[in-house]
C-alpha cells in the first residue's frame, strides 16, 4: 500500500502480513496486508485492527475491526461509544456511508479516524495532535510503527523505477509490444484514467497509475481520490495537500513531476 | 482528587426541589446515586484523602437512611439544575472537561499541532 507518514512523507511499502501502525498511550493500530495478485510484491489492506485504550474517566477500552467485506459501525463489543463512563460519548462511531465509510471521533484525545472500503480493500486515514502521537510508553520500540518511521528500507517498492519501465514498454506508434497490466492498461491509459479524479500529478495521481498497471482494478483510482479527500479533510495544513516528491526512496536527480 | 466538584454537585442537586413527598426521596435517591458514581471515578487519585473516604461513609450512610437502592437512574446534577437554560447544554453534558482534549488543551497553552497519517491502494 501507499503510505503518507506523520511527517508528510510518501512511500509505496510490501508490508505483506499484519504492521502496526500506531501505539503510543491511546491508541494502537494494526493492518493487515495481502497479495494484490498471486506472486506480486504489491500488497493492498484487507483487515484492520484499532484498539483505544482505557482513559482516566473518560473511556473504557474499545476495539474495533475492519476486514473486506465487513466494515463495522460499532465496536466488537457491539457499542457506538466508548462504555459507561461520564465521558463515553467523547469516543463514537459514525457511518458515513453503509460498509463503505465509517469516521471515529475520539474527542477526549483530539483525533478523528476514517476508514472506507474500496473495491476489495480498506483505505485508513487519521488526523491526531503531534504531542500524543510522540506519547509512546516504550521509546525503544518506536522505529515499527509505520506512520511514525515510515517502512523499513528492506519493505518499500521502487515505485519510479517501476514507473520508468511501464513507460518504456508503451508500445511506440506501430510498435506491437504488449501492454503492462494484465487488466489491458497501458502507461497511457492508466494515466488518463487517474487524472479523471486527480487532475494534480502529485503523488496521489502517480500511486494510482502504479495501481492499475499493477492489477489492472480501476478501484484503486477510487482509492487514491479517496485518501486525497481524506488529507483534505483531516490535515492541519492545507500547503501539504498534495506532496510532488518522493521523499523516502528519491535518489539524486531522479526527481518528480510538477504540477 | 476532585471529591469536591462530587460534594458540591450532591449539594447542588439536592438543594433546589420543589417537589414533596415520594417525589423529592426518589430524587434524592438519584442524586445520591449519581454522587456515588462520581466518587468512585475519583477512586484511584483520591486514596489516603480524608475528604473522599468521608463522602464514601457518608453515602452509604445516606442511602440507607433513605432507602435507597444502589441500582437505579443516576442524574447528572449540572444538568437538571442550571443546564437546561443553556445552548450548549448537549456539549457540556456528555463529560467532564479533561474528556475533551481541545477545551483541556486551551486552558494551559496555544492551540495544539495537528498531524496526519493516511495507508492506502496497493
Amino acid at each position: 500500500p501507499h503510505l503518507r507518514t506523520f511527517s508528510d512523507i510518501f512511500q509505496t511499502c510490501k508490508v505483506k502480513g499484519a504492521w502496526p501502525l500506531i501505539d503510543n498511550k491511546y491508541l494502537y493500530v494494526q493492518v493487515t496486508n495481502s497479495p494484490v495478485l498471486p506472486q506480486s510484491t504489491a500488497t493492498a489492506t484487507s483487515k484492520l485492527t484499532i484498539i483505544f485504550k482505557n482513559f482516566q474517566e473518560c473511556v473504557d477500552q474499545k476495539v474495533y475491526q475492519a476486514e473486506t467485506d465487513e466494515l463495522p459501525a460499532a465496536f466488537v463489543d457491539g457499542s457506538k461509544n466508548g462504555g459507561d463512563r461520564h465521558g463515553a460519548n467523547t469516543l463514537r462511531i459514525l457511518e458515513k456511508a453503509p460498509g463503505q465509510h465509517v469516521e471515529i471521533q475520539a474527542r477526549y484525545i483530539g483525533t478523528t479516524i476514517v476508514i472506507r472500503q474500496v473495491g476489495r480493500y480498506l483505505t485508513f486515514a487519521i488526523r491526531m495532535p503531534e504531542e500524543l502521537v510522540h506519547s509512546t510508553e516504550d521509546k525503544e520500540s518506536q522505529g515499527l510503527y509505520l506512520c511514525l518511521r515510515g517502512c523499513p528500507l528492506s519493505e518499500r517498492i521502487d515505485f519510479r523505477t517501476f514507473r520508468a519501465k511501464a513507460a518504456e514498454n508503451e508500445p511506440a506508434i506501430g510498435g506491437s509490444r504488449p501492454p503492462v497490466s494484465a487488466e489491458g492498461f497501458t502507461y497511457e491509459s492508466a494515466t488518463a484514467k487517474c487524472k479523471e479524479r486527480l487532475p494534480v500529478e502529485d503523488l496521489y495521481f502517480q500511486s494510482c497509475v502504479f495501481d492499475l498497471l499493477t492489477t489492472g482494478d480501476v478501484n484503486f483510482t477510487m482509492a487514491a481520490y479517496y485518501a486525497f479527500e481524506d488529507v483534505k479533510m483531516l490535515h492541519s495544513n492545507k500547503e501539504k495537500f498534495h506532496i510532488f516528491e518522493r521523499t523516502g526512496d528519491l535518489t539524486p536527480g531522479n526527481s518528480a513531476p510538477g504540477r | 482528587c476532585k471529591i469536591l466538584k462530587c460534594n458540591a454537585e450532591f449539594w447542588t442537586a439536592t438543594s433546589v426541589s420543589h417537589n414533596s413527598g415520594t417525589e423529592e426521596a426518589s430524587e434524592h435517591c438519584t442524586a445520591l446515586r449519581a454522587y456515588a458514581h462520581c466518587v468512585r471515578r475519583t477512586a484511584r487519585t483520591c486514596r489516603g484523602d480524608l475528604a473522599y473516604h468521608s463522602a464514601v461513609h457518608g453515602i452509604e450512610d445516606l442511602m440507607s437512611q433513605h432507602n435507597c437502592s444502589k441500582e437505579g437512574p443516576t442524574s447528572q446534577p449540572r444538568t437538571r439544575t442550571s443546564l437546561l437554560s443553556l445552548p450548549d447544554s448537549q456539549e457540556r453534558s456528555d463529560g467532564p472537561e479533561i474528556c475533551h482534549y481541545e477545551r483541556s488543551f486551551h486552558k494551559h497553552s496555544a492551540p495544539p499541532n495537528y498531524t496526519h497519517c493516511g495507508l492506502f491502494g496497493d
